[in-house]
């Protein structure tokens, strides 16, 4: 794992609560509302499992402290997009809170019902940027979630102990979390 | 026939943005070959080459793969978690070719372990 220049970290008292929301603008026309925060809200509960950091949906984008949205091409933030494939999406590091998809992928929530070759999972690339959200850059594990790159047609949403190291590094661990029940499972699944 | 839906349509539209990075596959130090430029500003980009050369504020390389090219390769291979030969191989062209995030590699803090040298800071 590794982390951005300065380690930047969500810096408010714990217990962090941070809110999120959708752009009311910058939306799927093929996937619902339902369906997009459905992904959304298991990729951030899959962090929020290791981290004492809770997150929580919210309707008001100007006031949340992470901002979704799916955008095309040049989106005023000095990183365009590029259409199908090649770059997916990208988050800014704490606290800034920005997180946006390129709106030309085919984004899908359940690759049974998709068949796009170029179908990409939509929780899969959200579970990668809240790691950037929360502060972990890209790692050279390939396993791991903050891995950079994701083959269409692929969920990879499982954090590894990688990502659940580099998160606790900056926030510690839930109570309620036991790295080695990870461990364990990591061991198994890499025989 | 009724009109495709948006799914079917998806499926015949492929990326080429760097899908035409095949082309460098197993090219050798030394070489010049058309469009390396293209493949060293895709380097620059998520931070493992600086520019050289800018014309106004415009980045630009040339289509050698020179020594610094082969260093930048190397340094990808590292991050990447890929064997580091220096080489356009196969495994490497893959992931350089594969979908992923437009965030930098670059601008890190070294995990304990001493994963990688800091190259320079982006705007994220």
């Amino acid at each position: 794992f590794s982390y951005f220049y300065g380690k930047p970290r969500w810096t408010r008292p714990s217990p962090i609560n941070l809110s999120y929301a959708f752009s009311p603008d910058h939306t799927l026309d093929y996937l619902t509302s339902k369906q997009v925060k459905a992904a959304f809200a298991a990729a951030f509960a899959r962090w929020a499992a290791v981290i004492p950091v809770s997150f929580h949906p919210t309707e008001d984008y100007r006031s949340a402290d992470v901002t979704i949205g799916f955008f095309k091409g040049d989106h005023g933030d000095g990183e365009p997009f590029d259409g199908v494939l090649g770059v997916l999406g990208h988050a800014f590091s704490p606290e800034n809170g920005r997180f946006h998809l390129d709106a030309s992928e085919r984004w899908a929530v359940d690759l049974s019902e998709e068949k796009s070759k170029v179908a990409v999972d939509l929780e899969s690339v959200a579970t990668h940027e809240i790691g950037h959200v929360l502060g972990l850059a890209h790692s050279s594990v390939k396993e791991a979630i903050m891995y950079p790159s994701l083959k269409p047609r692929t969920k990879k949403v499982d954090l590894r102990i990688d990502d659940v190291e580099g998160v606790q590094a900056l926030y510690g661990s839930n109570p309620n979390f036991k790295l080695s029940s990870l461990y364990e499972s990591d061991m198994y699944s890499n025989g | 026939r009724p009109a495709p839906t948006p799914s079917e349509m998806a499926t015949e539209t492929l990326n080429a943005t760097w899908h035409n990075f095949s082309k460098f596959l197993d090219a050798p130090r030394g070489s010049q070959l058309l469009g390396m430029s293209d493949l060293k500003l895709y380097f620059h980009r998520f931070g493992y080459l600086l520019p050289k050369r800018k014309i106004n504020t415009t980045v630009t390389f040339s289509d050698e793969f020179d020594e610094e090219f082969e260093s930048a390769v190397v340094e990808y291979q590292k991050r990447l978690g890929l064997e580091t030969t220096g080489k356009l191989d196969k495994d490497t062209m893959e992931t350089i070719m594969a979908p992923r995030c437009g965030m930098s590699d670059a601008a890190v803090h070294p995990s304990p372990a001493g994963l990688t040298k800091q190259l320079h800071t982006t705007q994220h």
